[in-house]
């Protein structure tokens, strides 16, 4: 399923977004 | 993450995003972050398709919010 890829993908997107604003805050790399 | 903790974290990355303070957060203003965080511009454009639930092209702080807790929560179940 195509969409479910995709949704897959983002989430995937977010997660390292998030994680690099929580590495930037805490200053762990 | 206590619920107190988490909404300070989301007021400290939203403030990171919307650089100008506008309050919310376009297109524009994720895809500068790519000198900040280690992604891409077009990755940066993904995470704000995927946080922009009703695609009205601006990013409120609930919409992030929301998004963040997500990341949260599906952190814990994985």
């Amino acid at each position: 399923d195509p969409n479910m890829k995709g949704a897959a993908a983002n989430e995937g997107v977010l997660a390292n977004f998030f994680n690099s604003l929580l590495s930037k805050k805490t200053g762990s790399p | 993450l206590a619920s107190a903790a988490v909404l300070e974290k989301t007021q400290e990355f939203f403030q990171i995003c919307d650089s100008e303070s506008k309050g919310y957060i376009t297109r524009t203003d994720m895809r500068k972050l790519y000198r900040e965080l280690p992604l891409s511009s077009e990755e940066l454009e993904n995470v704000f398709d995927s946080l922009d639930s009703d695609r009205n092209g601006y990013l409120t702080q609930t919409e992030f919010s929301s998004g963040f807790s997500n990341f949260l929560h599906g952190r814990r179940m994985s």
